[in-house]
């Protein structure tokens, strides 16, 4: 079971459509998937057509109050979620007072078992959730949305990942960064790209997510980009993402 | 002097773009204005062309180590900027021991004189930057990027925006809801104006920001869309905005 965080304190730059679609392309392609959302703005889980249920959600899991199968849901053939909720903000302080709060979602998913993948979507922050996150992950996926200010965090991000790899989490990696709302005609898109691939060489997916009103729109449906627009450039971007994924290339 | 917090938890929904070509186009009208950079990102500071100062910036005047003075930057003709720092990540905690720690804006604010506006850029989450921000502002301007998930976080930012008036400051308002990132070819854009717009009535600006390319250029050259590009689409909307907020209509 590989547990991928979807991170960067940029918003906006596509962590939620990342986290979705990759989710579905991967489920698409047989592999057993959950996504986590774990971001109390509970994108996902409106992505992902489920409304929030204010009494079994992921905030229930966290603290032990339920266990995995009273919380998850079925989304689609091979895709579960574990909803999210608003509730999550009181967490922040709740958790403080925890121990070792930074490993308490890696310890909740060893109840989880007979999944390939784990998908988390975190909120645009450094804080506690996303900190959780990385501890309990085992690689991390970056989405860099192809406009300057999304440089520009870069740095902090790819620090903290190294302060929680020397920290709780020795064996997390950096899986990849994803270039996201690339716009061919547009010379910015071209700039950050090469600056990005300068900078991150290998480590930057071949795959490129092109700007696509698509996916946009399929998430006021409830959907994902393979149910919404089968055959779109979304969709086709995100299912070359899963392969490149598949076939371990990083 | 007005002092206005451009807030949303919504990432990459336009407060920083919001920030800076406001405060600029208020200053175009002969207005002196400042911008205070309440993010760790710092996008609004590389945004107006200034790079972080180690040793002087928005942290040092908010502890109190350094006066107006010694912080602000002029950046244009009646333009001012109090620069951010990634050090505002460690004050996170620090403040945290400190009593009223919300109300430690609004009393620094207190020693600056002069201005006509301040403008608050605020980070992607309802943190302390913005708590401290909404409790020292007058008003506060939300941007809403015609897309479906901004729509979704906009009820909890309303109900902390109410939590904040009924604790710390009574007379915080909602100047208005700003439609950003408008394409008038994409049907989306056009629902997500008519929900806005059917919910929150006149609380919404009749200016409306489109999509342009040139907004997301502008920054990659530390320039604001006024010094960037200042007959395009998105020059003329920031300066109606700004005659609509100066005409007072809200
Ligand atoms: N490739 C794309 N083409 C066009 N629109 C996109 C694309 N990817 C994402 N979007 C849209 O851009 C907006 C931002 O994407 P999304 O919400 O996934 O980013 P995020 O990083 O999860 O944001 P946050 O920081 O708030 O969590 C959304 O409205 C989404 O529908
Ligand atoms: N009207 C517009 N047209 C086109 N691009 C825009 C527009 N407004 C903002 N952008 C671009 O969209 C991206 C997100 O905007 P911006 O960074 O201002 O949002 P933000 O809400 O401040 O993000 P964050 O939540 O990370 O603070 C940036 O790359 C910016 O250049
Ligand atoms: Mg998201
Ligand atoms: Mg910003």
């Amino acid at each position: 079971m590989e547990k991928i965080a979807i991170a960067n304190q940029k918003g906006g730059v596509g962590k939620t459509t990342t986290a979705v679609n990759l989710a579905h392309a991967l489920a698409e392609a047989g592999k057993r998937v959950l996504v986590l959302d774990i971001d109390p703005q509970l994108n996902a889980t409106s992505g992902l057509g489920v409304e929030e249920r204010k009494e079994s959600n992921i905030y229930h899991f966290l603290i032990g109050e339920k266990d995995f199968n009273e919380v998850s849901v079925m989304v689609d053939n091979n895709l579960y979620l574990v909803p999210g909720t608003k509730d999550l903000a009181g967490l922040q302080v709740e958790i403080a007072y925890i121990d070792r709060w930074q490993t308490l979602l890696r310890k909740r998913l060893k109840t989880v078992k007979d999944f390939d993948f784990v998908v988390f979507d975190t909120p645009p922050s450094i804080g506690p959730f996303t900190i959780l996150s990385l501890v309990a992950a085992d690689s991390v996926i970056i989405p860099v949305q192809c406009e300057y200010y999304a440089l520009e965090g870069l740095s902090q991000l790819i620090k903290t990942i190294k302060m929680v790899k020397d920290s709780f989490n020795p064996s997390l990696k950096i899986k990849g960064l994803l270039l996201t709302m690339y716009d061919r005609r547009v010379n910015l898109s071209r700039q950050v790209e090469e600056e990005v691939r300068r900078y991150f060489g290998r480590k930057v997916f071949r795959s490129v997510i092109p700007r696509s009103i698509r996916l946009a729109e399929a998430p006021s449906f409830g959907m994902t980009i393979f149910r919404y627009a089968p055959h779109s450039a979304g969709s086709e971007s995100y299912r070359e993402l899963a392969r490149e994924i598949l076939n371990g290339k990083n």
